[in-house]
């Protein structure tokens, strides 16, 4: 079991380094269990450092970075076990325009396995969705759905 | 395996019963700041067997449950059904389309349905364990969680590596 | 001191409740030191309603609601003692374009007091500046100031 | 009173001196995801008097320092001076242009200068106390300050407060 578990960490480093060049257009990451302790209670150490850059420790990372960085930790767990749908809160809110073009460019790839629910205040999101749910508060308190548009609309 | 169908009904925001049917593989969900999104969310963790109240951004269960507004009453239930459709089979039940709904009044009872037949909230969790879309999820993405990753806490990256692996 | 300090919260109360309720165009806002306790150690409880809205924590309000209600504690304070400077990293991200506009009309009306600088990657809030400074890292991990925008370029 | 200039060098990503030159009442700071809007933040911070390096997303202090990259070495030291409009003499002092500087070394020594005069921290610590520019300042807000006023640790806003009171 050990043994089995080793060589899944080691897949899922994979994964991430490669997430992680797609969404920083290159760059270094690394995802280990921390060494010296059982691998059955060893912390998950990351570091990753964007192209050309020297990072010594996460927090050093910017706002957009960690988004980013965090993104490719949670889609190199997918490409291990899919998980059927994803859910996405507002993640492209500290993205610039070129990376929010480089996480949809993601999101469609991964689309074709897992379904995608993005909540969103960005336009460029809003129009790669394949159906798009209008939701507001006309009495206050209140939700209710106020429109859907189907991508071809 | 997808997520058909979601239908909420007294949860937080959503005194009127509301259904999305997510026919596509990239949905979006807009709309103003405070208008519900968030509590969509909510719902479905709540709807796949959350039990801690502070991941649905309260101190006690009971406050999922629509609790007035200034010229509305409170409602003394909530309730959210998911239907997933299962041809694939990766949920180890025989139905090609599996409902689960789960239910909470005012009064602390509880009450959870698969395929509209009664069941205990642990037979939900065991029907999920393993797809991916069980409580502890890696399947939810938010500005938090994204914190807590890169946080030093090495816990949060352990439990979701130990969810996939 | 005890007396001149009760009097300044209750007119941090008093602006508290007026900016939120501009950036909420309406609701309810208060703010208060935690009773019972002796006024020179106790906590500030803060609590607020958006219009029509019941709230029972803090915790309830949504991301953009968050947002938008430290904004209004801190001009609150701003109200009674100007600072020179204010600095907004980035605390447009999670708005929406209507609370975009009602938080720069804000700052506009505090700008003729204090100077801002604010970090944004929002269209809107870019063009309401009076100077836009552009900062890119043309080699890797440097970097440079690229552009220097007045207003009425 | 406002900001006049601030000049950075060796502070963070920033290899080569840049001056801003902040002659509006609104000035923007855009670029790209890990340019270096923050770090200026953390400049005006730092040369205002700065000590816990956490709030600067450090560890320690040397971090502060330009520490290279892939193809530059590591600099020695970091320094940024900051100018300030002092005509309607906010800050007691008889200047009516105040330029605070702030020097670290690798070795762990720091220099402070006042109009060019070398000081102690201290003496920019008193410089600024009651004037809302000093540490602890609430004329910085960020969306970590936002989570944290929000939050139920109340010091946090207390803090705040008697600064303003
Ligand atoms: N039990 C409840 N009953 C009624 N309303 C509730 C309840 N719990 C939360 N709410 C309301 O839901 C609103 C928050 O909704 P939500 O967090 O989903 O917003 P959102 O759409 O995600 O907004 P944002 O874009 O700012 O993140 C709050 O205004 C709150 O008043
Ligand atoms: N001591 C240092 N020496 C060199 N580079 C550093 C140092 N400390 C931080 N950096 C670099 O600064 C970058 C982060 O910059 P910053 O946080 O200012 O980005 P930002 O412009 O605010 O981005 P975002 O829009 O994503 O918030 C990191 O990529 C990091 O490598
Ligand atoms: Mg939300
Ligand atoms: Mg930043």
């Amino acid at each position: 079991a050990r043994e089995k578990f080793l060589q899944t960490i080691e897949r899922i480093d994979i994964n991430f380094q490669e997430v992680f060049r797609e969404l920083f257009s290159g760059g270094e990451a690394h995802l280990r269990l921390k060494p010296g302790v059982d691998p059955l209670e060893a912390g998950v150490e990351i570091s990753v450092s964007p192209e050309g850059k020297r990072l010594f420790n996460l927090g050093q990372l910017s706002g957009g970075e960690k988004t980013l960085t965090a993104i490719a930790f949670l889609f190199s767990l997918y490409l291990i076990k899919p998980s059927p749908f994803c859910i996405l809160d507002e993640v492209d809110a500290p993205l610039d325009d070129e990376n929010v073009e480089r996480f949809l460019r993601l999101v469609k790839k991964f689309s074709q396995n897992s379904q995608f629910i993005i909540i969103t205040h960005n336009k460029r999101t809003m129009a790669e969705a394949d159906i798009l749910y209008g939701i507001t508060m006309e009495e206050p308190g209140v939700s209710k759905l106020v429109s859907v548009k189907v991508k071809g609309d | 395996m997808y997520l058909s169908r979601l239908q909420i009904f007294g949860f937080k925001s959503f005194l009127h019963k509301i259904t999305f049917k997510f026919d596509g593989q990239i949905c979006a969900l807009v709309g103003p700041n405070g208008c519900g999104k968030t509590n969509i969310v909510d719902a479905i963790r709540w709807v796949l067997g959350e039990q801690r109240p502070t991941l649905l951004r309260g101190e006690r269960m009971e406050e999922v449950i629509f609790h007035g507004t200034k010229s509305r009453k409170p409602l003394g239930m909530a309730e959210v059904a998911i239907t997933i459709d299962n041809s694939a089979h990766l949920l180890p039940i025989e139905f090609t389309e599996v409902t689960i709904t789960r239910r909470l009044f005012r009064s602390g009872e509880s009450e959870y349905l698969l395929n509209r037949v009664p069941c205990r909230l642990k037979d939900i969790h065991h029907l999920l364990c393993d797809t991916g879309m069980g409580v502890g999820t890696y399947s939810i993405l938010s500005q938090e969680l994204i914190d807590t990753l890169l946080s030093s806490k090495e816990e949060e990256r352990r439990l979701l590596l130990e969810e996939a692996a």
